[in-house]
């Protein structure tokens, strides 16, 4: 099965 | 002051009905540039990324940065008493807690006007890296859309599978299973028409078929949609808007536990 990933993480705060 | 004028005003009753579903509020970013959106969804499994360019609008002035916070459902409310042939202003004043949104009939015989309050809203500006996809995929807007509503009939997930041979989407669930290939076109006459793939390496993601959808809502302002993919990064699902700018999905894929 597979679960939901999230965005956190791949964008940085700028 | 802020002012932004479009005779094409239908581009962004389109527009916010192509975020309204994903975000509740977001701050539209204006400087001489044009405008820029960028929010994440309350779950933060996607991203809207919207751009309309300054030298895409009808009159476009913007003397000072300024970013409006906006409840979006507020705004879409509003856009749906403008006409779809209605020319749009958006303007506001320096530092002011309002904007007005003017629609004006092609005739000019009727002219609306409706002033909103701003919200002030303290949302993370994010930036997005630059980033080499494995696979790009262009293919008809309405097409993808299509494929995205039939395979959520069968499973929560969306697996997109892109080889050189192709772009297989397939959902499996309990009423059984269901792949929907696409080749390459093998001669392009109309570009619009043409699924074309390029691709550096083979790569198989799997996504929600709730956000896709989602994001399907936009395929009125462009007949392409482009996907590009690389493993383990988000999916990005662009449509580009004639002569003004682009809105841009980004999509966290699903992970195998």
């Amino acid at each position: 099965s597979t679960t939901q990933g999230r965005l956190d993480g791949f964008f940085t705060v700028v | 002051m802020f002012e932004a004028r479009l005779l094409r005003g239908s581009i962004l009753k389109k527009v916010l009905e192509a975020i309204k579903d994903l975000l509740t509020q977001a701050t539209f970013d204006c400087d001489d540039s044009g405008i820029q959106l960028q929010a994440m969804d309350n779950s933060h499994v996607s991203l809207v990324s919207l751009q309309l360019r300054a030298d895409g609008f009808d009159k476009y002035r913007c003397d000072r940065n300024i970013s409006m916070g906006m409840n979006l459902n507020s705004v879409a409310k509003i856009l749906k008493c403008a006409g779809d042939k209605d020319t749009v202003t958006m303007k506001a004043q320096d530092n002011a807690d309002t904007v007005t949104f003017v629609f004006e009939s092609p005739n000019q015989e009727k002219v609306s006007d409706y002033e909103m309050k701003l919200m002030n809203l303290d949302l993370e500006h994010l930036g997005i890296p630059e980033t080499e996809y494995s696979c790009t995929i262009r293919m008809p807007s309405a097409e993808f859309a299509r494929i995205c509503r039939d395979l959520s009939q069968f499973g929560d997930s969306m697996v997109i599978a892109c080889t050189k041979e192709g772009v297989k989407f397939s959902a499996t669930g309990e009423i059984g299973s269901a792949n929907i290939k696409l080749a390459q076109t093998a001669s392009v006459d109309k570009e619009e028409e043409a699924v074309i793939i390029e691709m550096d390496e083979p790569v198989t993601l799997t996504f929600a078929c709730q956000y896709l959808n989602y994001f399907t809502k936009a395929t009125s302002l462009s007949p392409q949609v482009q996907l590009s993919m690389s493993a383990d990064v988000p999916l990005v699902v662009e449509y580009r808007i004639q002569d003004i700018g682009h809105i841009r999905y980004y999509l966290a894929p699903k992970i195998e536990d």
